[in-house]
């Protein structure tokens, strides 16, 4: 029974009402397709404006946009964005200016269209993101934030990998501000999920394991549940982690149509001692409550450093303050407690001299690194923290980033951390970049102490440092990033690949690293068949998993478009190669020291996005509106296709929706072959090597 | 399990079986206090006997490397992994190839195939692992022990493999008595050992080795009896008998 009050808010209601939102999820090897489909009715005789919203995970691309009101197909296109086009465009609302800004936390989708009188509109939009590893999980996110009832709301995520799934959590909806979207690095203090099922107040989550490597969790409130929660229609946030099995072997590698993706996260591994300064703001603007949890993440932080890692502190505003001048301290309780004292006398005034500080701890870590008392093998770091722009001392971007190269020297890496609104993430992004750290940003109203703690807990444990991973000469081609300066504990590189030759028995993988003293060398033969076989069984699991979510999408909106997320997961591997090659096209872009450079990399993430029809920084998503009448009546249309051809496309951009994989464009081909040369090749089989041994032994039959 | 003991100089090989108890310990090699190494081997039964007539048989199971220098270091292998205990632990999975190298100890291991430990470049130890695909109740995943190198250990190494590579072995022949043949005795360390001629498998059944055979658990060609090589634990590093 729908209560009273449930009643009344419903008839309140003026805008179209969302008769239905289903989400669909399905997870292949850590790569995740989603299906939002959403169907509002206009009860009202006079045409009215619907809103469609989502909000997308920050590192996730959407690939799809579809309308269908009044009968009539209005499928989106993923174009060039310099192309500006008349008609409305989805492009979501936060990447008006994310051209030239890092990606922020997460990005809202938004359309709004005219809906007849008496009619009914269905949206369906769909999106893709390789799931990171972060603190040992993998963090899946849906926004379930409808903004009004629904009379029938779903979400289903079907997990499928490779590797057996272990440690799932099902986490009780986060609710509030629009959060983190696993950006952030923290770990709300939430139980797991016994036997399977959320502490959520919402009893309505199940988890239901298939078999071994399936895992299918579904949450659908009813709308007396979700009035319950919230009469607004902002749920919150439904967290899903999870981690899979691994060892310390090469890592898992997954091949499908002529692509590899590669997933390297060794375990049982010693942590390498580090040496590292802190970089804190101690600038006015960071008076009362920033300053607060800072100094509270700095405590935590001290006691987590390890006996064999090195510190010190640089506290900066107009003056830069250091607190023990030209050397690193070793962990000592001694130590220690000066430490505390020093972070607990910071008062925040003044300025910010960014270029200084930066300047000051790279000038202690150059001199430690080059004293009696370095270790060749530690891993050295800066970890930057900010609340504002700079405004003291060098205060070009461009200086402070030239500055902070010419100091590094490439011995060390910079990790920024931005807290606020008033933070100049660009220059801290390509700070982090170029000096081959990470950056991340704190937003206004989130908890700085957990987060920063929760940054220091992904970066604190390096395992490695100075991974290489090759492949076998002349059998692989575009390979992604494959060498990385450092690997922290619960997180993992992945790398992909095309292979030249598809039917190649097997691929020689090797992968070399330092651990503290040692070096380690990782090689097998990946057979490539075998490895293809058992892709396949999955992707056919997920196929039938997305033929399911498909099927209880909206049959109408299915016969229209077939079954686009089947198609999908058949290529999946491939996809991920062109997922992460954007990426890696969009950094490099935003690392690029000339406007050339520049040129180049943005031409190949355009093409790339244009390609896999990614909705980038680099490209716009373009879709008809319908024309409603004044009478409420849907005016006739031209045509009823979506508008593929108005405009032949210009000559650097690729046809977009093909099935087979493209051939790249000189560019590209240029560009990779450069980066394949300097990558190192494996020309040595090892195989079972024969030796030359005494017979002196004791062994069995 | 088979052991195999080549003497390079007097072009000999000899052979013996000690099959021991499943769950001992026996000390194969022990140079502790001179080059720093001790290796041990753990002993697993199989669940049958091959045959009615035979005594179960015993495999490795285990095979430990204590390292002294540069810094004390475990080494523990099984045929599934290898675990590196130094200052800290690494744990390697042997379906995989890897190399782990620092400087003065290297660990590498040929994926399902044999691991190779070195010490300080002139001592090095094979480990063959035997996996079975489809094992009959017999038969267990096992490992086979090789030295590699022994330059680098001491002349007073010990141990039931140690004791004999820096050893002179010569071959007599008892004179026949009556409607018997003439029997070979091996003269090792002023001892005689009674000998028989036969044939040996090794490097997983790739290679066959003719060696004399000393019969008993090696009696009188080991020094003392095999009991005293059993030691209390794995990484027991305590001095030969």
């Amino acid at each position: 029974r729908v209560p009273r009050q449930v009643k009344t808010i419903l008839v309140k209601e003026t805008k179209p009402h969302i008769e239905e939102l289903s989400i669909r999820t399905t997870i292949l090897s850590r790569y995740a397709f989603t299906a939002v489909y959403c169907a509002m009715l206009n009860r009202h005789s006079a045409a009215a404006e619907g809103l469609f919203q989502f909000q997308i995970p920050a590192g996730a691309y959407v690939s799809n946009f579809t309308m269908i009101i009044g009968g009539r197909v209005y499928q989106s296109e993923v174009r060039l964005k310099e192309k500006r086009v008349k008609q409305g465009n989805g492009k979501p609302k936060n990447k008006e200016s994310s051209d030239t800004s890092p990606e922020p936390e997460g990005e809202l989708f938004k359309m709004t269209a005219n809906i007849p009188g008496r009619n009914r509109a269905f949206f369906l939009l769909m999106y893709e993101e390789l799931l990171q590893r972060r603190l040992g999980r993998y963090e899946h996110v849906t926004s379930l934030r409808p903004t009004q009832l629904v009379s029938r709301l779903s979400l289903d995520v079907t997990i499928i990998d490779h590797s057996p799934v272990t440690d799932l959590e099902v986490l009780p909806l986060r609710n509030g501000k629009i959060s983190g979207t696993g950006n952030s690095g923290a770990r709300p203090n939430t139980p797991k999920t016994p036997g399977g099922r959320t502490k959520s107040e919402v009893p309505v989550t199940t988890v239901i394991k298939n078999e071994k490597t399936v895992w299918k969790i579904t949450f659908s409130p009813n709308i007396v549940q979700q009035a319950k929660i919230s009469t607004s229609g902002i749920l919150g946030d439904f967290v899903i982690r999870y981690d899979v099995q691994r060892d310390m072997g090469i890592g898992d590698i997954q091949v499908l149509n002529g692509h590899f993706v590669h997933f390297f996260a060794p375990k049982d591994l010693p942590a390498v001692p580090k040496n590292v300064v802190f970089v804190i703001d101690s600038s006015a603007s960071m008076l009362g409550t920033k300053m607060r949890q800072t100094k509270d993440a700095l405590f935590t932080i001290l006691k987590d450093l390890r006996p064999g890692d090195n510190f010190n502190f640089i506290s900066f505003s107009n003056r830069i303050k250091v607190w023990q001048p030209n050397r690193l301290v070793p962990v000592t309780p001694l130590n220690i407690r000066d430490a505390k004292k020093f972070i607990f006398t910071l008062i925040p005034n003044g300025g910010t001299n960014i270029d200084g500080a930066i300047q000051s701890g790279s000038s202690l870590l150059r001199e430690y690194l080059s004293g009696p008392d370095s270790s060749p093998n530690s891993v050295t770091l800066i970890i930057f923290l900010t609340d504002g722009r700079p405004t003291v001392g060098e205060l070009q971007s461009t200086s402070i980033l030239g500055n902070t190269r010419s100091a590094v020297q490439e011995k060390f890496c910079i990790f920024t951390i931005g807290m606020g609104n008033d933070v100049d993430y660009r220059l801290l992004e390509r700070m982090a970049l170029e000096n081959c750290g990470m950056m991340r940003r704190i937003s206004e109203e989130a908890d700085a102490s957990a987060m920063l703690k929760g940054f220091y807990d992904e970066i604190g444990t390096p395992l490695l440092s100075d991974i290489r991973v090759n492949y076998t000469e002349d059998s692989v081609d575009y390979v992604t990033q494959n060498l990385f300066t450092n690997y922290f504990n619960g997180s993992e590189l992945v790398i992909a690949g095309k292979l030249t030759n598809r039917s190649a028995e097997s691929l020689h993988v090797q992968v070399t690293a330092s651990n503290n003293d040692r070096n380690i060398i990782l090689e097998t033969d990946v057979p490539l068949r075998r490895l293809q076989i058992e892709t396949e069984k999955h992707v056919k699991a997920a196929s039938a998993a997305m033929a399911v979510g498909a099927k209880a999408l909206g049959s109408g909106v299915m016969q229209v478009l077939g079954n686009p997320l089947s198609s999908i997961a058949e290529d999946f591997v491939e996809r991920v190669w062109g997922f992460l090659s954007v990426k890696e096209g969009l950094r490099s872009r935003l690392r690029s020291q000339t406007s050339k450079e520049r040129e180049q990399h943005t031409q190949l993430a355009t093409n790339l996005s244009l390609n896999y029809h990614f909705l980038t920084p680099l490209t716009n998503m373009v879709v008809e509106k319908p024309e409603v009448l004044l009478d409420g009546r849907m005016a006739p249309a031209p045509t009823i296709a979506p508008a593929a051809d108005e405009a032949a496309p210009p000559l650097n951009e690729l046809p977009g929706n093909t099935d087979k994989p493209q051939k790249l464009d000189g560019n590209m081909r240029r560009q990779s072959s450069s980066q394949s040369n300097k990558i190192g090749k494996v020309e040595r089989k090892p195989a079972k090597k024969s030796f030359t041994i005494s017979k002196t032994s004791a062994d069995g039959d | 399990p088979h052991f195999v003991v080549e003497f390079p100089l007097s072009k000999l090989t000899v052979c013996f079986n000690i099959n021991g108890e499943p769950g001992h310990v026996l000390r194969l090699v022990s140079d502790h206090k001179y080059s720093g190494v001790t290796v041990n081997g753990k002993l697993i039964g199989a669940s049958a006997p091959p045959g009615s007539h035979k005594q179960q048989r015993t495999y490795f199971s285990t095979i430990t490397i204590v390292a002294d220098h540069p810094k004390r270091s475990y080494i523990e292998v099984t045929p599934t992994k290898v675990i590196l205990d130094g200052r800290d632990r690494i744990v390697l999975p042997c379906h995989s190839s890897v190399t782990v190298d620092s400087g003065m100890l290297s660990v590498a291991i040929v994926q399902n195939s044999n691991v190779t430990v070195t010490v300080g470049g002139n001592i090095s130890f094979i480990i063959l692992l035997h996996q079975y695909k489809n094992p009959a109740p017999y038969q267990r995943n096992h490992l086979g022990f090789y030295i590699g190198n022994s330059k680098g250990l001491s002349r007073n190494c010990h141990g039931l493999l140690g004791q004999f590579l820096s050893e002179e072995v010569g071959l007599a022949e008892l004179p026949a008595e009556a409607g018997t043949k003439p029997s070979q005795v091996l003269k090792v360390k002023n001892r005689s050992v009674p000998v028989v001629r036969k044939s040996r498998r090794i490097y997983s059944g790739t290679q066959h080795v003719d060696c004399w055979f000393a019969r008993n658990n090696a009696a009188k060609l080991i020094d003392g009896e095999y009991e005293d090589y059993v030691t209390s634990h794995m990484f027991d590093t305590g001095d030969g008998p």
